[in-house]
């Protein structure tokens, strides 16, 4: 039980770091395959970003902070930055505004 | 701090909100204004509310997903998001309905979360900062009851005074005269004129003073006409400015009212096509009078049949139609308008094109109207998406026990059509699109795989309800909609270019007409 539950909770690691730009987002899609490396460096870059002690690990400040409610926008790169290529004015169904 | 995305090029911002019959509307107004007014009172910017859909901030209150393609998770986690400036829905902010929100003045946690809070965060990312590490400031990330109260944390106020500057001063701040230390001097803060009173020891002393009194005074009088002219030429800078981006609205709005017209004629045409197709008659073979010719595909009708003993049909024009499928087949492009296909091989269009589906695989429907999706899987069979079923081909034979439902891939019952299918190169794995949802396919059960279907933001710059989608010889995977197509860029998870370009040129390699301007040059 105890591998089950660390799979899972590496599962919602990896989720995390993909909605919020630590891992590429096409991840998503792709289900790539991370090296050890490259978790354990988003790991290091998300709690470098939160202010938690660096470890590398996903340790109990890890786990807090990832539970703790917060902003949408990721923290790098985000894929929230506008640009007009990802509206679809017509199709959207959203709200049918013109450009100002 | 962090600068992301583009800084609005006005100072003059307005906002508004969106919800305005929520129970909690003049609350949320009140906050929002109280927000703004803190990111106003340190930089040059300032807000103006209104009741409009081409405010340049929307405050919105939605739950789950809710259109822009990032769906909200219920309570917690997530509280809200914010767009970047820009046009359309850039600075605009979203906040998750089904938060417990505090609009009140208290910053109690048992009251719910501040809304104060968060909405002068996401608004930071309206004006254009993103997130910082800094936790102490506005813009860091995770949800902090702090008390906010006006002020502005260093971090996220040299941020905002980077982007646009910090609020106007009559004059700098000038060195004051130096005085005599035996005077006493009261000195006001050096950006406003200094008042002095002195008492001076020698005529000399107060001679010197008062040349340096009138030296200030000179100094002051050039500064403020300096101030006075630089403010003239920022306006009329912001008068040109603004008239540009009048211009700009307007060519803009031209060419989408354009565009406007020409989906609505297609649709009109393509309805009208639809409408005649079911109400066509089978044709006897013996028939020698005309048909009617009113079954059209688009604007262009290609008339290639005058032969008036034989039943006319008309063609779709090469250069002015959309494409209902498209999918390299053996190598070659094939690519599906109605009951017709056109085949593209090394050597171009081949001749005789575009003829009919049928004429190639006889076992698709007698009374073919178009073809949804098309695609050639692992085992090179061609599998084609018809209404609500699909059918196998090996080669051009049907394969036993097809068509089958749509259903028995895993697909929902309810789902009337594929818009897409296409093997995505960057996974070499197959997607199935329909409306807003795509699914992916499991090659081994030929099943669609858990965690689908999923939303089709992901394909970003593609939108919702495509015509088709493939993966061209080049390994890239093109999207289609209407005349036009984008190439997708899989490492960015985005299209190639935000305007679709159009597929004729490149796909029928048709000439571009005299008015027209090639998209890249463009």
């Amino acid at each position: 039980s105890a591998k089950s539950k660390n799979a899972i909770s590496e599962d919602i690691m990896y989720n995390y770091l993909m909605q919020f730009d630590y891992l590429p987002k096409s991840d998503l899609e792709t289900g790539a395959l991370r090296t050890e490396k490259q978790l354990i460096d988003a790991i290091r870059s998300l709690q470098t970003f939160g202010n938690i002690p660096v470890t590398g690990q996903i340790d109990s400040a890890t786990a807090r902070l990832i539970q703790q409610p917060r902003c949408g926008v990721g923290d790098k790169n985000s894929a929230y930055s506008f640009s007009p290529d990802n509206l679809d004015h017509g199709s959207m169904g959203f709200r049918a505004r013109v450009r100002r | 701090y962090v600068l992301q995305g583009p800084k609005w090029s006005k100072t003059a911002l307005t906002w508004s909100l969106v919800n305005r019959t929520m129970p909690d509307a003049t609350n949320v107004r009140r906050m929002v204004s109280r927000a703004l007014s803190v990111w106003e009172n340190n930089s040059k910017l300032t807000f103006r509310e209104v009741s409009s859909e081409q405010a340049d901030i929307q405050i919105l209150f939605a739950r789950l997903g809710h259109g822009d393609g990032y769906k909200f998770d219920g309570p917690g986690q997530v509280l809200a998001h914010a767009f970047y400036p820009g046009d359309g829905r850039g600075g605009d902010a979203h906040f998750d309905a089904d938060e417990t929100w505090n609009f009140g003045e208290q910053t109690d946690d048992d009251q719910g979360t501040n809304f104060l809070n968060v909405a002068l965060h996401e608004l930071g990312h309206s004006l254009g900062l993103g997130h910082s590490s800094d936790q102490k400031a506005v813009m860091f990330p995770w949800y902090q009851n702090n008390e906010v109260d006006g002020k502005l944390p260093d971090d996220d106020r040299n941020g905002i005074q980077e982007l646009y500057g910090s609020k106007q001063k009559i004059w700098g701040p000038l060195r004051p005269p130096t005085t005599p230390t035996t005077t006493t001097t009261t000195m006001r803060p050096l950006t406003y004129r200094p008042v002095y009173t002195h008492k001076y020891n020698t005529n000399r002393e107060r001679n010197d003073q008062e040349e340096r009194s009138r030296e200030w005074e000179r100094q002051w009088q050039e500064r403020e006409k300096q101030d006075r002219e630089r403010q003239e030429r920022e306006r009329q800078e912001q008068e040109r400015q603004q008239q540009e981006r009048q211009e700009r609205k307007r060519l803009e709005w031209e060419r989408q009212e354009r565009e406007r017209q020409e989906q609505e004629r297609q649709k009109r045409i393509r309805e009208n096509w639809e409408r005649n197709r079911n109400k066509e008659p089978v044709t006897p073979p013996t028939r020698t009078t005309l048909r009617p010719t009113n079954r059209q595909y688009t604007s262009g009708v290609h008339r290639q049949n005058h032969h008036h003993n034989k039943p006319q049909k008309n063609k779709p024009d090469n250069c002015m139609t959309y494409y209902d499928a498209i999918s390299m087949i053996r190598g070659e492009l094939f690519i599906f308008r109605g009951p017709y296909l056109w085949r593209i091989g090394k050597n171009g269009l081949y001749p005789g094109y575009p003829t009919e589906t049928r004429r190639h695989w006889s076992a698709l429907p007698e009374n073919l109207t178009k073809v949804d999706a098309v695609y050639e899987n692992k085992q090179r069979q061609i599998v084609f998406f018809i209404g609500q079923r699909y059918y196998v081909f090996n080669s051009v034979n049907l394969a036993p026990g097809f068509p089958k439902p749509l259903a028995s891939l895993g697909l929902p019952p309810s789902l009337t059509h594929i818009d897409a299918s296409f093997v995505w190169g960057h996974n070499n794995r197959t997607y199935l699109t329909s409306g807003t949802l795509y699914w992916r396919i499991d090659d081994y059960t030929g099943q669609v795989e858990l965690d689908y279907p999923r939303d089709m933001s992901i394909w970003s710059g593609v939108g919702y309800n495509i015509d088709a989608a493939f993966q061209y010889l080049d390994g890239k995977t093109y999207f289609f909609k209407n005349l036009g197509y984008w190439e997708f860029n899989d490492d960015r998870m985005k299209v190639a270019h935000a305007k679709a370009k159009k597929s004729s040129r490149k796909w029928m390699q048709c000439s571009m007409s005299v008015n027209e301007v090639d998209d890249d040059q463009r």
